[in-house]
C-alpha cells in the first residue's frame, strides 16, 4: 500500500514511532527534495534522524532547525512535523522558500531529544531532560538545552542531578547534544541554528549566558522584530523578543550560544504559544494555528539568512 | 506511569525584586518537589508552577503570607492528561 502524507493527521500528537515513519512517506512523497539521514543515537540507542531538505549542489549553505530537546514541549515536534511537510510541499510554489531551497539546504531534527520524548509518552508526561544515567546519583537525565560548551555551568544551570536545568558531567556528554555538534562542525557551512521550544512567546538570540550585547546584537535584534510582527499578523499572538539574558535570565550553556559561539550568526530560540491556560499541555487542536502563525517568522529568518550571505 | 491526580499549574504574578527573591527561594526548596515551567522574569511578569497535591496547601500558604498574587491555571493535571489521552486514541482510530 502506498504511503501518501495526505492521511497524517497534524492536527493530533503522535508518538515517536508514528513520527518516524511519517518522515519516511515525506522522503517518499518528495524523492528529489527530502532525504532522511542519522546523526547518532541517543543514550537509550534510539536513531537520531535529520531531515534534508535540498535541491542539490554541494555542501551548501545550510540552515539547521530543530523541535523537541526538552521533550515534554509537545507543542515543538508537533510543529515541526507540520513545518517540514510546509517545506516539501512550497517548493516550486512559494517564492520564499523555493529561492531559500534553490541556493541552500536545510536540516531539520523533528525529535530531537527521542529518550525524553518516548518517555512522556510511556512514563511520565512531564520529563523535560534525558534519560541518561548520572553517576552517584538516583535522578536521571540532563538538560539538553544546558549542556552545550558555551558558558557551560554557570548562571540558569544546576550542578544537582535531581535538576531539570542540570548541565551534566561536563559539555557535550549527552550524545543527542554531541551528534548535533559533531554534524553542524563537520559541515561547516551552516549559516543559521533556529531551535524551537515552548511555552511563553518569545523569540530569543544571543547571549544567554552574558548580559554583554553580541556582536550582531543591532541586526539580530531588528530581524527579530519583524519575525515576531509578522508572526502576530495571523492571530494576534504577541511575542516578546531580545536576547536571552534579558529577556528570560541567565542561562549557561544553551544551544543557541555555542552556535553563535561558533560563527553561526543567525542563532535564534523560539519559545512557541501559549494561551495562558495550558501550559506544557497545550491541547492538539492548536497545534495547527501554532505552526501556522509561526511560518511566516521562520520565513522572515531564513530569507534575511538567504540575502546576507557572510 | 507516573500519574498527576491533584496536582495543579499555580501562574505567580510577583510584584517586586522582593517577591521574586521569595519566589527563587522557594523554588529551590527541594522536599516540595516543585515543577517550575516557566521561571520569574521580572515583576509582573508571570511565573508558573506545577505542585504535587501533596504540597499545594504549603505553597498556597507560603504565596498568601507574602501576599504574592496567584491563580489557578490548571486546576488538576491529570484531567487534561486523560483528555490528551484520548484525543490522541480518537486520531489514531
Amino acid at each position: 500500500i502506498g504511503r501518501s502524507t495526505d492521511s497524517f493527521d497534524f492536527a493530533s500528537y503522535h508518538t515517536i514511532d508514528e513520527i518516524y515513519d511519517w518522515m519516511d512517506t515525506l522522503v517518499d512523497g518528495h524523492p528529489n527534495l527530502v532525504s532522511k539521514f542519522q546523526i547518532g543515537q541517543s543514550y537509550e540507542n534510539r536513531p537520531l534522524y535529520v531531515l534534508k531538505f535540498s535541491t542539490g549542489g554541494s555542501n551548501r549553505p545550510a540552515i539547521w532547525l530543530d523541535t523537541g530537546i526538552h521533550s515534554r514541549e509537545w507543542i515543538t515536534q508537533a510543529t515541526g512535523l507540520w513545518t517540514a511537510n510546509k517545506i516539501a510541499e512550497e517548493y516550486g510554489k512559494d517564492p520564499s522558500i523555493t529561492a531559500i531551497l534553490d541556493s541552500m539546504d536545510i536540516f531539520f531534527e523533528i525529535i530531537t531529544n527521542p529518550d525524553g520524548f518516548a518517555y512522556t509518552h510511556s512514563s511520565n508526561r512531564m520529563w523535560r531532560k534525558t534519560r541518561s544515567i548520572n553517576a552517584g546519583s538516583s535522578c536521571v537525565g540532563v538538560d539538553p538545552n544546558r549542556n552545550w560548551d558555551a558558558g557551560f555551568g554557570g548562571f540558569g544551570s544546576s550542578s544537582n542531578p535531581c535538576s531539570e536545568t542540570y548541565h551534566g558531567p561536563y559539555p557535550h556528554s549527552e550524545r543527542e547534544v554531541k551528534s548535533i555538534v559533531d554534524f553542524i562542525r563537520s559541515h561547516g557551512n551552516v549559516k543559521s541554528v533556529i531551535s524551537i521550544h515552548s511555552y511563553s512567546q518569545m523569540l530569543l538570540f544571543p547571549y544567554g549566558y552574558t548580559t554583554a550585547p553580541a556582536p550582531d546584537y543591532q541586526e539580530l535584534n531588528e530581524l527579530a522584530k519583524k519575525a515576531v510582527t509578522d508572526l502576530a499578523a495571523l492571530y494576534g499572538t504577541k511575542y516578546t523578543y531580545g536576547s536571552i539574558a534579558d529577556t528570560i535570565y541567565l542561562a549557561d550553556g544553551t544551544t543557541v550560544d555555542w552556535a553563535y559561539e561558533n560563527g553561526i550568526k543567525y542563532s535564534f530560540t523560539f519559545e512557541l504559544r501559549d494561551t495562558g491556560r495550558y501550559g506544557f499541555l497545550l491541547p492538539s487542536s492548536q497545534i495547527i494555528p501554532t505552526a501556522t502563525e509561526t511560518w511566516p517568522a521562520l520565513l522572515d529568518i531564513m530569507v534575511h539568512v538567504l540575502e546576507h550571505p557572510y | 506511569e507516573k500519574i498527576f491526580v491533584g496536582d495543579q499549574v499555580l501562574r505567580i504574578t510577583p510584584s517586586d525584586e522582593e517577591q521574586i527573591t521569595l519566589l527563587r527561594t522557594l523554588y529551590e526548596v527541594t522536599e516540595l518537589q516543585l515543577d517550575v515551567w516557566r521561571h520569574p522574569t521580572s515583576p509582573g511578569q508571570p511565573t508558573d508552577l506545577r505542585v504535587s497535591f501533596s504540597s499545594l496547601q504549603a505553597v498556597k500558604v507560603f504565596l498568601e503570607h507574602h501576599s504574592i498574587s496567584y491563580s489557578i491555571m490548571i486546576e488538576n493535571v491529570q484531567e487534561l492528561l486523560d483528555e490528551e489521552k484520548k484525543s490522541m486514541m480518537k486520531s489514531k482510530r
